[in-house]
């Protein structure tokens, strides 16, 4: 099963 | 007072098209460089950012930087009052709580003006990497959006993997599966219906499905899309805007977070 990253965890969130 | 007014008017209502079923409310930052939007779908898997710039409206009036936060979806209802031949035209007085829209039909014979109420949206930024990427393939739009309905009829993600000369798009479900191989074209004869392949190393990814059709709504604003992607940061697909003369007008980009093994 595949789990769906979310952006927060690659973009910086101002 | 902020003006800006667009004699293709159709650019900004495939625009609204393309971004209204993924982010219900945003702001336009307009500036004297442009317009431009950035916003995450609810559940922060995916981003949209739009870019129109100032130089490519027909008159462009920004005295002073302003914010205009919007729903989406009354912005898109309201544009679909326009004909797709309008001139359309934003107005916004620089401390105004509402904005004008003004479609004036080609044989000026028409004339109707919307109000819109603006929102305070307290909108979160992401600050987005200019990273390298391993793989970037550019291909006709339609082909995309048809490769990704198809696939989303066999399962929820799809694989994409890259070769050299030609990317791979796979999907399984309890059905069964698919696979969609694309090869690099020569000189095709239509630019637009090239596919061309820059790969600095393979990659291999999953994508849910269910975002990659709501960024295909973009399809109409441009015959090409461009897919950037590197192992473990979201994929970007681009829809680079161009208006009847072919000058570059802006973009729409969509980013979506890859889904890894457990």
């Amino acid at each position: 099963l595949k789990k769906q990253k979310l952006l927060n965890e690659y973009f910086h969130v101002f | 007072m902020f003006e800006a007014k667009l004699i293709q008017g159709a650019i900004l209502k495939k625009i609204l098209d393309a971004i209204k079923d993924l982010v219900n409310e945003a702001s336009w930052d307009c500036s004297s460089q442009g317009m431009s939007l950035q916003a995450m779908d609810t559940s922060h898997v995916s981003l949209v950012a739009v870019q129109m710039k100032a130089d490519g409206f027909d008159k462009y009036r920004c005295d002073r930087s302003v914010t205009l936060g919007m729903n989406l979806s009354s912005l898109s209802k309201i544009l679909k009052c326009a004909g797709n031949d309008d001139t359309i035209t934003l107005k916004a007085p620089d401390d105004g709580d509402k904005i004008t829209l003004v479609f004036e039909a080609k044989n000026e014979s028409e004339t109707s003006e919307y109000e819109v109420k603006l929102m305070n949206l307290d909108s979160e930024y992401l600050g987005i990497p200019d990273t390298p990427y391993s793989v970037n393939v550019k291909m006709p739009s339609h082909k995309f959006q048809r490769i990704c309905r198809d696939l989303q009829q066999i399962g929820d993600a799809v694989t994409i993997s890259c070769a050299k000369d030609s990317i791979r798009f796979a999907a399984k479900g309890d059905l069964g599966s698919g696979t969609v191989n694309l090869c690099q074209t020569a000189s095709a004869d239509k630019p637009e219906d090239s596919v061309s392949i820059s790969m600095q190393e393979p990659i291999i990814q999953s994508f849910a499905l269910k975002y990659l059709n709501h960024f295909a709504k973009a399809t109409p604003l441009s015959p090409q899309v461009s897919l950037s992607l590197s192992p473990d940061v979201p994929l970007v697909v681009e829809y680079s805007i161009t208006d009847d003369d072919g000058s570059d007008f802006g973009y729409i980009r969509y980013y979506l977070a890859p889904k890894i093994d457990e």
